[in-house]
């Protein structure tokens, strides 16, 4: 464990944390795209299945099962929670997601490093992680009032994936076996997917205003 | 073996 990949993990987190936060404070996820939520609750269930026959660290295990209960509460909340259930942008978040899920999958059933059913699995929530993001982009895009909260939540979650870039180049010259290429490339188209957002996102904090992304 | 060693990352 390095500081680049804790620091990444704790954005990760505190990611959630501000979506949860949002959630139960202000009672509404407007702005917030379920279908993004309920990819990354796809992501977690598929590469977390190792919670079951592996053990890596208590450290490990802990953040999975945070990372799993946050987000299947996140869409209990969107989903069937009375008042927040109506803040849901249901006619601006139509991101049809069969169009990321399927060639994600159909990539890991191609490119993975052993054809056994979890390592497909924890292959396709790599890829699937990588273009999650996509609905949640396109829904603030679409809606023009883009709240403090869901800005910042946005930015910790592209940070994280970018501090994992380093700490995967620490790894890489300071740890023998280290070679990941599905997760590096992933990871790097990940992070890109973001280049966009960050560059407003700076704007709109240098200048002490409100995010706003052009249509 | 050696990608299952590395697989310890979140």
């Amino acid at each position: 464990m390095n500081l680049f990949r804790l620091t990444g993990d704790m954005m990760h987190l505190f990611s959630i944390l501000v979506i949860l936060l949002k959630i139960r404070a202000t009672k509404s996820c407007r702005g917030i795209s379920l279908k993004t939520q309920e990819l990354y609750a796809l992501v977690f269930v598929c590469r977390y299945l190792d919670l079951l026959y592996s053990f890596v660290s208590v450290y490990n295990s802990v953040m999975k099962v945070t990372f799993l209960a946050t987000a299947f509460s996140i869409i209990r909340y969107m989903r069937y929670d009375k008042v927040v259930r109506q803040t849901y942008d249901r006619e601006q978040d139509t991101f049809r997601y069969g169009f990321l899920v399927a060639p994600c999958f159909v990539l890991a059933l191609l490119i993975n490093h052993k054809f056994t059913l979890t390592e497909v699995l924890w292959t396709f929530s790599i890829y699937l992680e990588a273009v999650a993001i996509l609905p949640q982009l396109v829904l603030m895009q679409r809606t023009q009032n883009i709240d403090n909260l869901t800005a910042h939540y946005v930015a910790l979650l592209g940070g994280y994936r970018a501090l994992y870039i380093v700490n995967w180049v620490y790894r890489y010259f300071t740890e023998r076996h280290y070679k990941q290429w599905i997760v590096w490339i992933s990871g790097l188209i990940q992070t890109a997917i973001y280049a966009d957002f960050f560059y407003f996102y700076t704007i709109a904090w240098k200048s002490n205003k409100r995010l706003q992304l052009p249509a | 073996k050696e990608e299952e060693e590395t697989k310890d990352e979140l």
